[in-house]
């Protein structure tokens, strides 16, 4: 049965299953941010303050990549979206948060692959196609990522998808290409 | 009001031998059919393959005494049916030996009207026949005619005897006492006929009322109850599939509850199967995490000690349980956990862990710690294993004895490779594939080897991939490629059952990235092809020295469980053909549906 | 809101599992 703390106002089931634990834990997060909450008329619009933190985080990291310094941009980004995943509460409105966020991504993808951090990246465009974003671009980063990560199989199955979304798409099929060059050495 | 019973035991003999026929004649048949066909069936169609002989080398002493202890418990001579069927005869020999020693029903047979017997011809006597013979024995027995020596008796059978003979001949040629004859067995019509109850009279009457009271109350109050509803449980308990519904209840549960943002791995699919009620049933006292350990520890190939029979039983069973999982995966339309199966299939069936090196870890004699370590080149492929000569083959995989090696080689040629030669959406009879018709999907294969050069699909001419254009071929585009033979035996000396593979056909509509089918299963593939010998570390030059006529291409045909689009277009549908027993053997391609008018 | 946070938490423990199968 449900055990409620008073003090830390959450509530704790003890053995729970995963998906009742899942249940829990958003349970207690929005009460956490509703007792933080100072203003009683909240919306959900936004707050201005944290779109500040955030913006400023990742104009940072976007004046470093013009820069070229792109370690420092990464850090940059990944803090930006670190801060938005801390700040933003659970009854701002959803479009927002998640544009948000898959734009900060896109812009972390290209970074990770200039740097060479092709796993990271991976991740990275798979959150992409996960929440819905399917343009060639992403079949295209998928793609290079995956060769560069030796996985030809997986590349030519994203390739293929990629083309059959956008058959005319050039560097799809470029791609396409040299990943059959990289099957054929991969299979002697 | 009063019955004469069967006291003579005239006819409840007949009535219970017509019972028992009933039921034996089709049964013997039935049984006969069955134990001739057990020989020739399969075997017939299936190829022969070098790995055969291999296979019973590399299978363990324990494997088979395995093998003896479960598979074919009962064969077929000692089955119930088959002494049942044997317990019935005897019972009707019994009884036909009963009714040729009863002499009443010897009298009543005796008593039977027989014309043709009288007048000693054929019953395929011919009118003018039995005229003559009549003719003869009228003479012979005509009172008139007779000997004067004659006794009083004698003289009286002799009448009886011409009476009956020219009733036997009026029976014969005359109208009316012919009539008689047909409609009543007897010239003078009606006999005397008597009713009563096939039954002795002790059965029915006080004496024995109660036994057969009671017998019948127990045969529709308990026995028949009792088997109908064994029955009716047995069929509820397995899906359509053969696994029992409390596991793909299971398996439906944790396909509903996917995360997305899960992983789908091997151990993933292990995990679950180990909730198996299967395993429940034949080892109540165990645990799912014990039959977690032993699928792992099969997988390793590392031995269970005293649960070493436990295991192999569980794994034999994960044959019927993937195929129930994949059953349910590609009705929850997910791809992810589909691969993974099939994935998983491959892992149980080699005993080999999937990764990067499963194709080259499958092969028996690998020293997995040299390869793994002494690796110069990334060989994570057969076909780039077979770039090397035998010798450096052998150094790469750590065998160091010949005939090793050689035995090595010869599996991992014989591993089916599947290259793409046609690939198109057909509708019987048209030219193309038009708005809301039924198109399935042709392939057309090379079964090579990884030991074979590679060549490009072209040099295959069009005639070879042309499917037949006749009637018949129209209305069951299906029919065809069951005229190529069962594949062979898999090289599989972990598995504790001796098996074919198959190749599971898996349809994804690319828009959306997910399953739009259940799989279509085959097993119906030449491997002649296989033991061709093309080998890539010889061929120089493709083009002179390969000739098409002398390879073999195979057919796959796999239904559209959907109408076409009704708008004309480009739809894009990735085919995924997996095999379930080797790594390497799959097939993997993206192809258009063009609908045109 | 919470299931995308969710999502996105989830890219450490994926590149772990893509990392040792590969």
């Amino acid at each position: 049965s449900l055990v409620y703390d008073v003090n830390t106002k959450q509530i704790q089931l003890p053995e729970a299953s995963d998906d009742m634990a899942m249940n829990i834990a958003q349970i207690n997060k929005l009460t956490q941010d509703l007792i933080a909450e100072s203003n009683p008329n909240f919306t959900p619009k936004p707050r201005d303050d944290s779109t500040a933190m955030i913006k400023k985080l990742f104009e940072n990291g976007l004046k470093q990549t013009k820069q070229q310094h792109f370690p420092e941009a990464l850090k940059s980004i990944s803090l930006a979206i670190e801060m938005a995943q801390r700040k933003r509460t659970p009854w701002e409105a959803f479009a927002i948060q998640l544009q948000e966020l898959q734009f900060m991504v896109k812009n972390r993808i290209d970074l990770c692959l200039i740097q060479g951090k092709f796993m990271d990246a991976l991740q990275d465009i798979e959150l992409l196609q996960n929440t819905g974003v399917n343009t060639s671009d992403v079949f295209i980063r998928k793609t290079d990522a995956l060769i560069k990560l030796k996985q030809y199989e997986l590349a030519k199955v994203e390739c293929e998808r990629g083309l059959s979304l956008d058959p005319t798409n050039v560097k799809l099929k470029a791609l396409l290409l040299e990943n059959t060059r990289k099957l054929a050495e991969y299979n002697g | 009001l009063s019955y004469d019973y069967d006291e003579s035991s005239e006819t409840w003999p007949f009535f219970l031998l017509t019972l028992l026929c009933v039921v034996l004649i089709p049964l013997t048949i039935a049984q006969l059919y069955a134990l001739l066909k057990s020989e020739n069936s399969e075997k017939a169609t299936r190829q022969k393959s070098p790995l055969d002989e291999l296979d019973e080398r590399y299978t363990s002493a324990k494997m088979i005494d395995f093998q003896k202890k479960f598979s074919n418990k009962r064969s077929k001579l000692t089955s119930k049916r088959t002494i049942f069927v044997v317990v019935g005869w005897a019972i009707v020999a019994l009884l036909v030996n009963k009714i040729g020693g009863n002499e009443a029903i010897k009298e009543a047979a005796s008593s039977l009207f027989d014309p043709y017997e009288l007048l000693g011809i054929a019953t395929s006597a011919t009118e003018k026949e039995v005229k003559s013979a009549y003719r003869k024995l009228s003479v012979k027995f005509h009172p008139d005619k007779l000997s004067k020596d004659l006794t009083e008796q004698q003289r009286l059978d002799m009448e009886e005897q011409y009476v009956l003979i020219t009733k036997a001949y009026k029976a014969l040629t005359d109208e009316l006492t012919r009539e008689n004859f047909l409609r009543y067995g007897h010239p003078d019509g009606p006999q005397a006929t008597s009713h009563g109850i096939a039954l002795p009279k002790f059965l029915v009457n006080s004496s024995g009322s109660p036994l057969v009271i009671i017998s019948y109350i127990a045969m529709l109050g308990f026995i028949l109850p009792f088997f109908v509803s064994r029955w009716w449980s047995r069929t509820q308990s397995f899906t359509k599939k053969g696994i029992h519904v409390k596991s793909a209840s299971y398996f439906a549960d944790r396909l509903f509850n996917f995360k997305p943002s899960q992983v789908v791995t091997v151990d993933m699919i292990i995990k679950w199967l180990s909730h198996a009620e299967e395993f429940k049933i034949f080892y109540p006292n165990l645990t799912p995490s014990v039959f977690e350990s032993l699928l792992h520890d099969h997988l390793n190939r590392s031995s269970s000690s005293d649960l070493e029979d436990v295991k192999l039983r569980i794994v034999a069973k994960t044959h019927s349980l993937l195929f129930g999982l994949l059953d349910i995966a590609t009705s929850f339309r997910n791809l992810e956990i589909t691969n993974v199966t099939l994935d998983t299939f491959k892992s149980i069936v080699q005993a080999t862990p999937s990764g990067p090196y499963s194709q080259i870890l499958q092969l028996p004699n690998v020293n997995q710690k040299a390869f793994l370590e002494g690796a110069v080149d990334d060989i994570r492929t057969l076909g780039k294993l077979f770039t090397f000569d035998d010798k450096k083959i052998g150094k790469i995989l750590g065998i160091d004895d010949e005939g090793k090696l050689k035995d090595t080689l010869t599996v991992a040629s014989q591993i089916p490779h599947l290259k793409i030669v046609r690939a198109e959406f057909k509708v019987p009879g048209e030219p193309v594939v038009t708005p809301s018709s039924t198109p399935h999907i042709v392939l057309k294969v090379m079964v090579r080897s990884a030991r074979h050069k590679f060549f490009t699909p072209n040099k295959i001419p069009d005639e070879m991939c042309s499917e037949p254009q006749d009637f018949d071929s129209l209305r069951d585009p299906f029919a065809s490629t069951l005229e190529q033979p069962v594949i062979p035996e898999t090289f599989a000396p972990y598995f504790p059952v001796k098996r074919t593979g198959s190749w599971c056909c898996i349809v994804v509509l690319q828009k959306d990235g997910k399953v739009i089918q259940t799989p279509m299963i085959t097993n119906r593939l030449s491997f002649v092809n296989l033991s061709k010998d093309f080998d890539k570390r010889k061929v120089k030059d493709v083009d002179s020295e390969f000739d098409p006529k002398e390879w073999e291409v195979g057919t796959i045909k796999i239904p559209f469980s959907q109408p076409a689009p009704p708008q004309k277009g480009d739809y894009f549908f990735r085919v995924i053909v997996k095999n379930t027993d080797y790594f390497g053997a799959d097939l993997d391609i993206t192809m258009p549906m063009s609908v045109r008018d | 809101n919470q299931a995308l946070k969710r999502r996105y938490q989830a890219e450490l423990a994926r590149k772990e599992i893509f990392t040792e199968q590969w």
